[in-house]
C-alpha cells in the first residue's frame, strides 16, 4: 500500500528571477525544478538541468523546498534548510 | 459496453468550484457534474504550464519523456511517437473529435492539433478565437484595450460573441450528429476561460460584488522561498491594465484593489465557464445520450491568484498544479439511467443556490498523466502497458497507471470517506 506520489516539474533559466523565467525556451533552461507530493507533504529541489541531453544533476542541487500540509496547507513556510530531508531525496530519486 | 467518451477541458481552472469546498463561487452545473461523479480532490498536473501539461495527458506521458517544457516542439519529431489518448479511442473503432483548445495550438501540435493522428475530422476552433488578445475591453476612459481584467457586452465583441460560446455551439451540433448517426464517439471539448485575459460577459460580475471579494490568504511572497522558485508572472504584467500600473519587477506587488479586481474576475469567469459546461451537458440530455456517455472534466493546470504574491501558474505550488478532477460513468458513479430521464438540467447560477454533495470523492493523489489509462479501463479497452524505461522507442504504454481502482461507487463510501477512511478501495 505504498503511498499515492504526484511528481511535477518547471523550468527555470536562472537561480533569480528575469524577464524570461516563467517561459523559457528550451535550450535556456538550466534549472529544473521537481516536486514530488502526497496528501502530506510537497518536496521540491531545483537541480541543475542540461537542455542539450535533457539530463537533470541531482548531485547540484540549487535549492529545496518542503512544506507539511498538516500545519502549513498554504506551503507558506519552507522548512527544507531547517530539517534533515534526505530520505525526500532518496525517496525522489 | 462502447460507452461515449466526453471529455471537457478548462485552461488554467483551479478547483474553485462548489463541490470542491468554495464557498465564493457559483458554479451549479459543475457541482450538477460532481453530484452523478467520483472526485478527486488531490489531483496534479506534472507541469504547469498549457502545451507541456496537455501533451503529456495526451500522450500518456510525463515531460521528461515528452521533452517539451516549452510550446517550441512536436513529441513525434523530437521525442517519440506516442500514440496519444484520443488517437487509441479512434484506432478503436471511435469517431474521435476536437472542439477548442484540447492540445495547445502551434508547433507543439504540429499546427494541426495532432490531426489526422488524433482526430477524425479537422479539429474546430472558433472563429472568434483570433480576436482573444486584441484589444476588445473597453476602459474607463472608453477607449478599447488589451486588458487582463476584460468583462465585456458580447454584443458588443466581433461577430457578438465569444470562443467558448461559439464552442458550446459545435459541441451540441457534434452531439446531435453523433446521435443521428448512431457513432460511438470521443469528444473532446477544450475551453479558454478562465484563461487570461480574464475576457467574459460582464452579467457575471453581478454575482461577485467587490465588497465581497478578499485578498488571498498569504499575499506575501514568503521569506524562505527559494528565489529559483518564485514565478514573476510575465504574462499579466504584458496586459495594458496591468502595464499601466506601472508594478515593479519582479516581486511587485500589485495594489491590493487591482488584486481582488483580478481575483473577482477569475471567479465570474469560471461561472461563465459554468453556464457554457451547463449548456453542453443538458444537451448531452437533450439527444439522449446521458446514460451511454462517460464524462471527465478537468484542467490542464491551476492558476495563483495572489497567493504567495503570485499570479499565473508556471510555478510548482500546488495553486498552480492541482487541478479539478471527476468522472461521471453511467451505471457506474450513478444507478443506471431511465431512458429519457434528465440528469444535467441547466441550472442557472444567477438564481440556483442548493449546495450538491459530490457522489464519490476520493483524496487519493493522483496524477493527470493517468487519464490515458483510466479512459481506456472506462471504456472497455485494452489499457496500455507500464512504459519501460527508457521508452522513447515504444509508441504505445503510458506512466500513468489507471485510477479507476480508487473509484468506489456506493453511498457507504461516501460515508466512509466522512468517517475519515484514507483508503476507500480497502475500506470498501
Amino acid at each position: 500500500n505504498e503511498e499515492p506520489l504526484a511528481f511535477s516539474q518547471y523550468p527555470r533559466p536562472a537561480d533569480t528571477p528575469q524577464w524570461n523565467s516563467d517561459k523559457p525556451r528550451l535550450k535556456d533552461i538550466r534549472i529544473m525544478g521537481y516536486s514530488m507530493r502526497t496528501v502530506d507533504y510537497r518536496f521540491t529541489l531545483w537541480v541543475r538541468f542540461h537542455p542539450n541531453n535533457f539530463s537533470a544533476d541531482f548531485e547540484d542541487v540549487h535549492a529545496g523546498e518542503l512544506y507539511m500540509m498538516e500545519t502549513d496547507p498554504n506551503q507558506d513556510y519552507n522548512i527544507y534548510n531547517n530539517t534533515s530531508h534526505g530520505s525526500f531525496f532518496k525517496k525522489m530519486l | 459496453d462502447d460507452k461515449n467518451v466526453l471529455f471537457i477541458v478548462v485552461d488554467d481552472l483551479r478547483p474553485v468550484l462548489g463541490c470542491y469546498g468554495d464557498k465564493l463561487v457559483k458554479s451549479p452545473n459543475i457541482d450538477q457534474l460532481a453530484s452523478r461523479s467520483i472526485v478527486f480532490s488531490n489531483a496534479y498536473a506534472q507541469q504547469a504550464v498549457c502545451a507541456p501539461s496537455r501533451v503529456s495527458f495526451l500522450t500518456g506521458r510525463r515531460p521528461d519523456t515528452t521533452r517539451l517544457y516549452d510550446f517550441y516542439s512536436y513529441w513525434r519529431v523530437h521525442a517519440g511517437n506516442y500514440s496519444t489518448m484520443p488517437q487509441y479511442f479512434k484506432e478503436n473503432g471511435y469517431m474521435t473529435l476536437s472542439v477548442g483548445k484540447v492540445f495547445h495550438p502551434g508547433v507543439s501540435s504540429n499546427h494541426s492539433d495532432d490531426y489526422p493522428y488524433s482526430w477524425s475530422i479537422p479539429p474546430f476552433h472558433p472563429p472568434t478565437e483570433k480576436y482573444e488578445n486584441d484589444k476588445t475591453c473597453r476602459g474607463k476612459d472608453g477607449k478599447l484595450h488589451a486588458n487582463l481584467v476584460c468583462p465585456v457586452d458580447v454584443t458588443e465583441m466581433p461577430s457578438g460573441t465569444l470562443p467558448d460560446i461559439q464552442s458550446t455551439e459545435e459541441a451540441i451540433h457534434l452531439l446531435n450528429i453523433m446521435k443521428t448517426n448512431k457513432q460511438k464517439f470521443f469528444l473532446a471539448v477544450g475551453y479558454h476561460k478562465p484563461h487570461i485575459p480574464l475576457r467574459y460577459p460582464q452579467e457575471f460580475l453581478k454575482l461577485y460584488p467587490l465588497e465581497n471579494i478578499t485578498l488571498a490568504p498569504d499575499p506575501w511572497v514568503p521569506e524562505k522561498l527559494p528565489p529559483v522558485a518564485y514565478n514573476p508572472w510575465t504574462d499579466i504584467r504584458q496586459r495594458d491594465d496591468v502595464e499601466a500600473l506601472n508594478v515593479s519587477f519582479p516581486y511587485g506587488p500589485l495594489p491590493d484593489d487591482f488584486q481582488r479586481q483580478i481575483r473577482q474576475s477569475y471567479y465570474a469567469a469560471v461561472s461563465y465557464l459554468d453556464t457554457q459546461v451547463g449548456l453542453l451537458l443538458n444537451a448531452l440530455d437533450d439527444v439522449g445520450l446521458s446514460d451511454s456517455t462517460i464524462v471527465v472534466f478537468t484542467a490542464d493546470h491551476g492558476w495563483s491568484l495572489g497567493e504567495h504574491g503570485e499570479w499565473a501558474k508556471y510555478s510548482n505550488f500546488d495553486v498552480a498544479t492541482r487541478v479539478p478532477l471527476m468522472f461521471y460513468v453511467p451505471g457506474m458513479t450513478t444507478s443506471s439511467v431511465r431512458q429519457g430521464e434528465r440528469v444535467f438540467p441547466y441550472l442557472d447560477p444567477f438564481s440556483y443556490t442548493l449546495g450538491l454533495v459530490p457522489q464519490g470523492r476520493s483524496k487519493k493523489v493522483v496524477e493527470l498523466v493517468s487519464l490515458f489509462s483510466t479512459l481506456a479501463e472506462l471504456a472497455g479497452l485494452q489499457v496500455p502497458p507500464v512504459c519501460p524505461e527508457p521508452s522513447f522507442h515504444v509508441a504505445l504504454c503510458t506512466e500513468g497507471g489507471s485510477i479507476v481502482r480508487y473509484f468506489n461507487v456506493s453511498e457507504e463510501k461516501v460515508e466512509k470517506e466522512k468517517g475519515g477512511c484514507d483508503d476507500t478501495y480497502r475500506c470498501f
